[in-house]
C-alpha cells in the first residue's frame, strides 16, 4: 500500500527540496521503494541529483503530452524531473476544467509501484501546490526555528482544510520537522518550544541539524548518505526515516 | 530624482525581506526619505515591522480600489502593506489588459516624494515580481552563497532581460550582494569566487554576515538598527546602504 507525500511549505529556503531527496533516499536504505516528484520550477530538487533538463519531465506529463516517466537514481529511488519551463504551468492550467486533479490523475497508474512517493513543492500556495495537496494522503510540514518561518504556518493549514474539505478527504498533515536547527541559538529553542506546544504529538522527535555536509551535496549531485554517510545530516535524515516508518 | 528598487530572487529564503527592511532603514539613517513596498503574499516585511492585516494595502491598490497608502514607520521611512488575501493576485490580474503595468501606474504618483522606493518581492517569477521589474529602474538580487542558490540566477537574468525588452526600456541588475555569508564554510567561499568571477563590478563588496540578530529583530518588530546597533547585522547593513549611495 504506497503512500504519496507532499513536502510543503510557502516559506522561502526551509529545506523542502533538501528533505525530499534525503527522506528518500533514507527510506530506500531502510529497504523501500521510493518515487521523488520535482514539482518546483526552480528544478533545484532535479539539479541535487545531477538531472538537468531532461527530455521527459512533469511539464510535459502535466500537459497532457505523455504519461510520467519515472529516471532510477539508485535501485529503489525513481525521479519524475522537472524543467525550468515548468514556470508556465500555471497560467496554462488554469483554465482546464478539474485543475486541481491533474497530478493526481497522473500518479494513479504508477502509484502500486512505490512504497513511498515524495512530492517537492515551489514556495508558494499555487496551482503546482495545489495539485501536490489534491494528489497526497499527507502533508510533511519541514520549519526552520526562526521567527518568519512560524509566521506562514496559519494560511499553510487553512490551505490544507480548504482542499479537505473540497478536493481531497484523505489529506491530513502528517507531521511537521524541524529543520537547520542549532542548539545554541536561543531563538531556535525559542521558536521549536512554541511549534511543539501547538503542534503536539504531530512535531517529529528529529530535529534536522544545520550541518553544512547537506548544503555541499547538491554540488556532487548526490543525497547525504553518498555523500558523507557519517555527517551529522545522514545521521539526522535516517532518524527522521525510522520515525516516518513508526508512523505508518 | 527618485530610484525604485526591486528587492527580488525567486530562489526562497535568500534574505529578500531582510535585505529590504534593513537597505532601507539603513539609507533612511544616511538622511534619505524610503518607501518600502511588500509585494509578498507572505507578507513577512509587514509583519517584521508590526504591521498585521492592516485595512489599507497593496491587494486592495492593485484591484483599483484606492491608491497607495504609505505608513509611517519612523520619520522618513513608510511602508506599503500586504496582506495574506494577496495571494489571489495573480488569478485576478492575469486577465487585465496592460497587467504587468498595475504596479507602476500605482507608484507614478507618489514617487516623487521618496528619494528610494524598495520593494520585497515574493519567491517566485509570476505576475507580481514581473509587476515590481516592470515597475522599477534596478533589481538588486541578494544571493545566499550556497550551490542550490547559484542555479536560479540564469533563469532570473533572462527574465529581467525580458522585462526590459518588452516593458521596460530602463530596467537594469542594479547590483547583487551576498547574503548569510560565513567566511568559516568552504561552500561560501567557493560560491562567492564563482559569483565575483561571473558578476566582477555588479557585486557589492559588502557581505552580510550569518547573524542571528538579523533573525531575532522581526520578532521584536523592529529593523537591526533599532533593535540591535552593534551587531554584525547592522554593521553590514549599513556598510551596504552606504556602497548603494556611492553607486547612484
Ligand atoms: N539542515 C541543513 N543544514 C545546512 N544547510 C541546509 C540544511 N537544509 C537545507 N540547507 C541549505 O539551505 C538552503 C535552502 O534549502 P532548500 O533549498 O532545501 O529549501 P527549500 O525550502 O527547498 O527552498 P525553496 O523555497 O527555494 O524551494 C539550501 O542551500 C540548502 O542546501
Ligand atoms: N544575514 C542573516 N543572518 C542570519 N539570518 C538571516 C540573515 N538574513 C536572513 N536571515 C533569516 O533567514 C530567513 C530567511 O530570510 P528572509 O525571510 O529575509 O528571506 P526571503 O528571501 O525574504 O524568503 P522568502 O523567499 O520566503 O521571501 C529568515 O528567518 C531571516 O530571519
Ligand atoms: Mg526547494
Ligand atoms: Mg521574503
Amino acid at each position: 500500500m504506497s503512500k504519496v507525500i507532499s513536502i510543503s511549505n510557502h516559506k522561502g529556503g526551509v529545506g523542502k527540496t533538501t528533505s525530499a531527496i534525503n527522506i528518500g533516499a533514507g527510506l530506500n536504505k531502510l529497504g523501500k521503494k521510493i518515487l521523488l516528484i520535482d514539482l518546483d520550477p526552480q528544478a533545484n530538487l532535479s539539479q541535487s541529483l545531477g538531472i538537468i533538463e531532461p527530455e521527459r519531465n512533469i511539464y510535459g506529463a502535466l500537459r497532457g503530452e505523455y504519461k510520467l516517466q519515472p529516471i532510477e537514481i539508485v535501485k529503489g529511488l525513481d525521479i519524475i524531473p522537472s524543467t525550468l519551463d515548468l514556470s508556465g504551468a500555471e497560467v496554462e492550467m488554469s483554465g482546464e476544467a478539474g485543475r486541481e486533479y491533474i497530478l493526481r490523475e497522473l500518479i494513479e497508474p504508477i502509484r502500486a509501484s512505490y512504497d513511498y512517493i515524495l512530492i517537492d513543492s515551489p514556495p508558494s500556495l499555487g496551482l503546482l501546490t495545489i495539485n501536490s495537496f489534491t494528489a497526497s494522503d499527507e502533508v510533511f510540514i519541514p520549519l526552520q526555528a526562526q521567527y518568519l518561518a512560524l509566521q506562514g504556518l496559519t494560511k499553510l493549514l487553512e490551505v490544507i482544510d480548504k482542499i479537505k474539505k473540497r478536493l481531497n478527504k484523505e489529506l491530513k498533515v502528517g507531521g511537521v520537522f524541524i529543520t537547520q536547527y542549532d542548539s545554541r541559538k536561543v531563538l531556535n529553542r525559542d521558536v521549536v518550544a512554541t511549534i511543539e506546544a501547538h503542534f503536539k504529538d504531530e512535531v517529529f522527535k528529529t530535529r534536522v541539524r544545520d550541518n553544512i555536509a547537506l548544503a555541499e551535496a547538491p554540488a556532487q549531485g548526490l543525497d547525504i548518505f553518498r555523500y558523507n554517510l557519517k555527517s551529522y545530516g545522514a545521521e539526522d535524515y535516517l532518524s527522521l526515516s525510522k520515525e516516518i516508518l513508526k508512523r505508518k
